[in-house]
């Protein structure tokens, strides 16, 4: 394992180590400010989303690597979490408001703040595989971005929502970490939000019918 | 330290990028 490989994943886990496996006492505050108390539906879905993680993962680098997946998937809900109330924190800064009910019972925010936390916990281990294994390690590169968008069946599009508050919220990641972020929104800004069936078409739709006086353009243009 | 471009404006956080404003 290289020495930067290493530095990348023991900055991660040495930032995260204050960061517990479970919502923090000033995040657990947000969520009984909730009209509706998000607590149950976090922890449920952070379960079912482990098991499909747990799963591809052991696909994609083989069954006996689980435990692999498996730290990883523990570190990036740490990740998830600490991310989590940064961003709160800073909303409630910003809006002047505490209960973020909506937010915090949106599926699909919590689902991309996770797929975030883990791309950056797995940008972290990639340097490890292609410094270890010469760069021609096929398995971990099946664990590269988009993959985990494919393993919680999410939009690219809903994705790259998160990232630049991700980015804002965290100023520990490291500059590396930074940069593969911004590599996976300029994918999706390119090509992946493009592809058919994405929710970006129905987004310029409705622009489009909301009477908006600018010519919106065609999805092929 | 990075040089990530920030391009949301002050009226644009999470909330509103879920329509959750």
């Amino acid at each position: 394992i290289s020495s930067s490989a290493m530095t990348s994943i023991q900055q991660l886990k040495g930032d995260l180590i204050s960061t517990g496996d479970k919502p923090s006492s000033n995040l657990d505050t947000y969520f009984k400010n909730c009209t509706v108390d998000p607590t149950q539906d976090v922890l449920k879905r952070l379960e079912t989303l482990e098991k499909a993680f747990s799963q591809r993962f052991g696909q994609a680098v083989g069954p006996r690597c689980v435990v692999l997946g498996e730290q990883r998937f523990s570190l990036g809900v740490r990740q998830y979490y600490k991310v989590m109330e940064a961003m709160l924190k800073s909303e409630e800064k910003r809006l002047s408001v505490q209960n973020f009910s909506k937010l915090l019972n949106d599926s699909t925010f919590h689902t991309s703040l996770l797929a975030c936390a883990l791309e950056v916990v797995m940008a972290a281990y990639g340097g490890v595989s292609r410094y270890n294994h010469g760069g021609g390690d096929q398995a971990e590169t099946d664990v590269c971005f988009p993959w985990i968008l494919d393993v919680f069946n999410l939009a690219a599009f809903d994705f790259y929502k998160v990232i630049e508050s991700f980015i804002k919220a965290d100023p520990t990641l490291s500059k590396d970490i930074v940069k593969h972020l911004e590599t996976c929104e300029n994918l999706i800004m390119e090509r992946i939000a493009w592809r058919t069936g994405s929710p970006l078409f129905e987004l310029l739709r409705q622009e489009h019918e909301g009477g908006a006086a600018e010519q919106v353009e065609t999805p092929a243009s | 330290s990075h040089d990530y471009h920030f391009g949301l404006e002050d009226h644009e956080g999470i909330s509103e990028l879920f329509d959750c404003d």
